[in-house]
This record gives structure tokens, C-alpha cells and sequence, in this order.
């Protein structure tokens, strides 16, 4: 399974992600 | 009937899912986006908030009788009405197929894309052209998708194309670009569909595609 | 009552969801993991594949009835039965909170932790170091919410407890070590009590919950 696991698409950098949204939208708020 | 309120900051595409849900389905929905209702980055780190959203993400659902919710799709579902969640086994299964691939295919490159164009996050020239190609391939599944459908499940609206829509919100007015959407004309067609019901454009008010694609803004 | 096809690679968690659903529902589930049935890289490449799961990933559903299906959560959802779903929009939210709650939060931290430790991706010390507080995050979101339930949602297995169980096997089973998920037992009672119904042990296997924290394996 493990040779599989690297075609799964993860969105690994999603916490940065959502964190700079956050960051975004309380700055304009 | 669903009715409660909705915390969350203005402009949130998550939101609009949710919003735009309970246009159809009559749901009673107060939107608490500004002070002194809500003021993201303070309310929604308060004691009493997290007790009932531990993660003290937006948006965030609490029913008129207490009930609590939180991550955009469920609270979508539950202001829904059945023609949107789809009314049979098969027609839902078909709507929460399009708002995972929403999730998991559309949001990862659009973000990649878009944000860096919003000022949101560092410009990188590679993950923003493999982003692009990411986009088009999602516009190419949906276009052929949409190539003998008005909408993405059954002859009407439902949470798949309100879903994916909302995604693709940022994507159509900020970067697909006329050149861009060419190849894709049933998808801008459906996009346009959506966008201009009375429910949709009652929350998004116009949505306008871009006439050019915008670049980083340092 | 469906029927069908899951066209996958072996011991992929993302069909387990499916797979253990079917073990509650009784719908008859054929397996295609294999050749000839299927060969992962070469089967889901082709155009008859592609033509009807236009993303060429796995898990895909094929019906007997040719009721075509991807994305696993909508599989998963197709083959189960009320009680798994949720018999109330109530509850049915509060299933999908949770299964997006799977998706969103608990994947990208736990990939990130685990797929260094088994050799199919580069070790980063500062990404591993932020994916273990963000996997310490969900772990005490779900210890308070588990305080006081046995199940996420209502009083029996729903499709939530297999979502969120089967987004955490690789977890368990190779970095949270006893020192690490000590802080957490309720989720640690409530994975033991999912992984040992005969409907998920059927499909996993036994699943031993690791004693040592796995390191990057060069």
C-alpha cells in the first residue's frame, strides 16, 4: 500500500493555507 | 424548518454555501459577520464559543433551539431542503460526490492560485503554474460533465452545483480570464446559470468574470 | 439495496470507508484490487475507465445496474443505510460535520506526520513538528466531544465514526505512541471500540496501535 500512498493527492500545506486566510480576513476585519 | 444564525466574516465563500441554502429552502438565517454580533478574530476565540465550536473556525451554525454546527458542508446541508440534498440514495450520493471534489479538487489549486492575487500569501511561480494546470483539468472534467447537463445532478439546483459554484467563485472573478475559459464554455455557461438564480445573486449580489487575470499583488 | 464494484489499490484506507460500510448495510460489494480485475496505474488509465471516472482515481464505484460513482465519501455514503447516514437531518449533518471534519483536519496533518515514517516522502523537522500540534488539536477536539458519547454521533456506529476512524489507522498504527496519545484516552477507546466491530475488523484486519513513535525512515 505504501508504494500507492504516493499518488494520493494530500493538500499538505492546508493548515498554512487556512492560516494565512485567517490571518487575511481578521487583518481586514 | 431550520432557523438560526450564522457567524462568520463577511465575503466567506464557505458561508455563501450556507446562505444561499436557505434562499432556496426558506430556512430562517440571521448572518452575524460584523460588531458588535460577531468580529472575527475575537468572538470566535471567546470561552463561549468554543464550547460550542471547538475548533473556533467560521463559519458556524447555532440553531434558534441551541443546536450547534460547524464545518461549511453540514451546515449547508442542514438549511437545505430535500430537492437540494438530492431525494434518493443515488441522487445524494451524486450531490456529495461534487461537493468533495469541490473540497479536494478545486479548493487546493484555486487557493494556490488566487490567494498570492489577493495579497493573501507569498507569490510562487511554480505552484502557481502547476495550480493553473490543476484548474484546467477540473475545468475539463466539468465541461464534459456539463456538456449534456444544465446542472450537475437532475434537471434542477441542488448543494453539488451551490457547492462547486461557491468554489469557483474567486477562481471566475479574479483569474479565468477570457483566453483562459475559452476551451471551457459549458462551465462558464453553468457557472453563469447559478450565479444569476435569484437565490444565488440575492447573498453574491453580481458576480462579474474577469476581463483580465490578475497578477500577484505584492 | 446496491451492488456493485470498488475499483482500488489494496489496503487503501480511503476504500476501507466503503468497504466497512457495506459490512453494515449488506450491500454486496465486489473488491477489484488486483489484476486482472484491476491494476492500480494501468486499469484506471484507460478509456473506458477515464470515460466513466473522468479523474482516473480510486476508490471508484461501478453499480451492477452501471450506476457510476467517485470521490470516497459518496461511495461510502451510497453503500450504506440509514442508520449509517443518519436518520434525521439532524443527524445527517452531524454526520457530514464529521466526515468533513476527517477530510479537512485530520488528513493534511496526519499525511504529513506519517508518509515521512514510511519512507514516500522527505522528512522535514519543522513540518513534522507543526503537523503533531495540529494532529494534538483534533485529538482534543475529539476527547471533549467523546467525553461523554460512546459514538460521534447518536448511539450507534454512524459513517462518521468509519470516516474519522479510517482517516486515523495510519495514526494509531504507526506514530501515536502511548506517551503521545496518553493525553487523549477517549479517543483511544473510542478507535479501539470502531476497529473491534466485526464489521471493521472483517475489513482491516487487526489493527495494533503502535508502541513506538515511528522516526523518518531514510
Amino acid at each position: 500500500a505504501v508504494d500507492y500512498f504516493v499518488q494520493e493527492k494530500i493538500w499538505f500545506d492546508k493548515p498554512r493555507y487556512d492560516d494565512a486566510e485567517r490571518h487575511f480576513y481578521e487583518r481586514i476585519n | 424548518m431550520a432557523a438560526g444564525t450564522l457567524y462568520t466574516y463577511p465575503e466567506n465563500w464557505r458561508a455563501f454555501k450556507a446562505q444561499i441554502a436557505a434562499q432556496y429552502s426558506g430556512a430562517r438565517l440571521k448572518v452575524a459577520s460584523s460588531a458588535p454580533a460577531f468580529t472575527f478574530g475575537q468572538t470566535n476565540r471567546t470561552p463561549a464559543f468554543l464550547n460550542n465550536f471547538p475548533l473556533g473556525k467560521v463559519p458556524a451554525f447555532q440553531g434558534d433551539d441551541g443546536f450547534c454546527l460547524f464545518e461549511s458542508n453540514a451546515i449547508a446541508h442542514y438549511l437545505s431542503n430535500e430537492a437540494l440534498r438530492g431525494s434518493s440514495p443515488q441522487a445524494q450520493s451524486q450531490v456529495l460526490q461534487w461537493v468533495s471534489f469541490a473540497d479536494a479538487e478545486i479548493i487546493p489549486p484555486a487557493s494556490a492560485w488566487v490567494f498570492p492575487t489577493l495579497g493573501i500569501m507569498q507569490f510562487n511561480k511554480q505552484a502557481t503554474e502547476q495550480a493553473k494546470e490543476e484548474v484546467k483539468k477540473v475545468l475539463s472534467v466539468l465541461n464534459h460533465h456539463l456538456n449534456t447537463r444544465t446542472f450537475l445532478v437532475g434537471e434542477r439546483v441542488s448543494l453539488a452545483d451551490i457547492s462547486v459554484a461557491c468554489s469557483m467563485i474567486w477562481l471566475y472573478k479574479q483569474v479565468l480570464e477570457p483566453s483562459f475559459r475559452q476551451p471551457f464554455p459549458n462551465v462558464t455557461r453553468w457557472f453563469q446559470t447559478c450565479v444569476n438564480q435569484p437565490q444565488f445573486k440575492t447573498v453574491l449580489g453580481e458576480v462579474k468574470l474577469c476581463d483580465k487575470m490578475a497578477q500577484f499583488d505584492p
